[in-house]
C-alpha cells in the first residue's frame, strides 16, 4: 500500500 | 523531497513544538481544544500503521514517532496532568467529535484507493485531518481572547496545510502520475474564497468537497485556516492582542 501517491507523506 | 513538503513538516513540528512547550513548560492548556488533540492522536493512530512494516526513510520514521509521541502526550498532559487539566477549558470545548469520526470513517469505506484495512484506514485518516482542526476554531471563537501560544501554534498548523498544497502542486508537475484531482480542486477553492464565508458554512461546505477525493480534504483543511489566518495577521500587523469575530 505504499506505493499508493501520497504515502510516503506524514 | 521537495522543499515546500521539507518546510510543511518543519512548520508542522513547529507547531507541535509550540504546543508542548506551553502545556509542559507553563503547565497550561486554556484555550487549547483536548477534542482537536484527540482526533489527530486517532489521526496519526491510524495513517502510521504502516510504521513497523513499510520503511520509507529514516526521516519518515522518525517523523512518525515524533508526531504520535507528541499527540499521545498532549492528550495524557491533558486529561491527567494535576496542574494542566485544571486550565483546561471544558465547558467550551464541547463540540461532539463523533460526528466527525463518523462520516470520515463511512467516507474512507466508501471512497478509497484500495479496498484493505491499512488503506481504507489511511484515507480515513487523510479525511478526518482535514476536519481536527474544527473544535480547535470553534473553542477559539467561544472564548475569543487567544494566547499568543495557542495563536501560533494554530498559525503554524495553517502554514503547514499551504506548504503541503504548494508540494502537491509540486508533485503534480514533476511526478505525472501522482494527483488528478488537483485543477478540479483549485478551481472550487478560488470560487469558494470568492463568496467569503465564514467558519460555519465552510465546514457545511467541506463536508460536501470531502466526497470528491482524498486530496481535496487537504486543500479543505486549508480553507478552514482562512478565516483564522485573516484575524491573526490583523492583529500582528495592528499590534493587537488576537480576538476572532463571531
Amino acid at each position: 500500500s505504499s506505493k499508493q501517491p501520497g504515502h510516503d507523506e506524514l | 523531497m521537495n522543499v515546500f513538503r521539507l518546510a510543511g513538516d518543519m512548520t508542522h513540528l513547529i507547531s507541535v513544538l509550540v504546543l508542548l512547550l506551553k502545556i509542559h513548560t507553563i503547565k497550561s492548556c486554556a484555550g487549547v481544544s483536548l477534542k482537536t488533540q484527540e482526533l489527530y492522536a486517532l489521526v496519526f493512530s491510524t495513517r502510521y500503521l504502516d510504521i513497523f512494516t513499510d520503511f520509507t526513510s529514516l526521516y519518515n520514521t522518525v517523523m512518525k514517532l515524533i508526531f504520535l509521541g507528541s499527540s499521545f502526550s498532549i492528550v495524557w498532559y491533558m486529561r491527567h496532568h494535576k496542574l494542566v487539566q485544571r486550565s483546561y477549558d471544558k465547558d467550551h470545548d464541547t463540540f461532539r467529535h463523533q460526528f466527525l469520526v463518523l462520516p470520515c470513517l463511512i467516507l474512507a469505506l466508501l471512497i478509497h484507493e484500495q479496498f484493505t484495512f491499512k488503506e481504507v484506514m489511511w484515507t480515513f485518516s487523510i479525511y478526518l485531518e482535514a476536519v481536527a482542526i474544527l473544535p480547535q476554531l470553534v473553542l477559539l471563537q467561544r472564548t475569543r481572547n487567544i494566547d499568543n501560544l495557542t495563536g501560533q501554534y494554530v498559525f503554524f498548523l495553517g502554514a503547514y496545510r499551504s506548504l503541503y498544497i504548494l508540494n502537491w502542486i509540486y508533485r503534480y508537475f514533476t511526478e505525472p502520475h501522482y494527483v488528478h484531482w488537483i485543477s478540479t480542486t483549485s478551481m472550487f477553492c478560488v470560487v469558494l474564497f470568492c463568496f467569503g464565508f465564514t467558519i460555519f458554512k465552510w465546514y457545511l461546505i467541506s463536508v460536501l468537497l470531502l466526497t470528491l477525493s482524498a486530496w481535496m480534504s487537504g486543500f479543505v483543511q486549508t480553507l478552514l485556516y482562512a478565516d483564522f489566518f485573516y484575524y491573526y495577521i490583523n492583529s500582528w500587523k495592528n499590534n493587537v492582542k488576537l480576538t476572532l469575530q463571531a
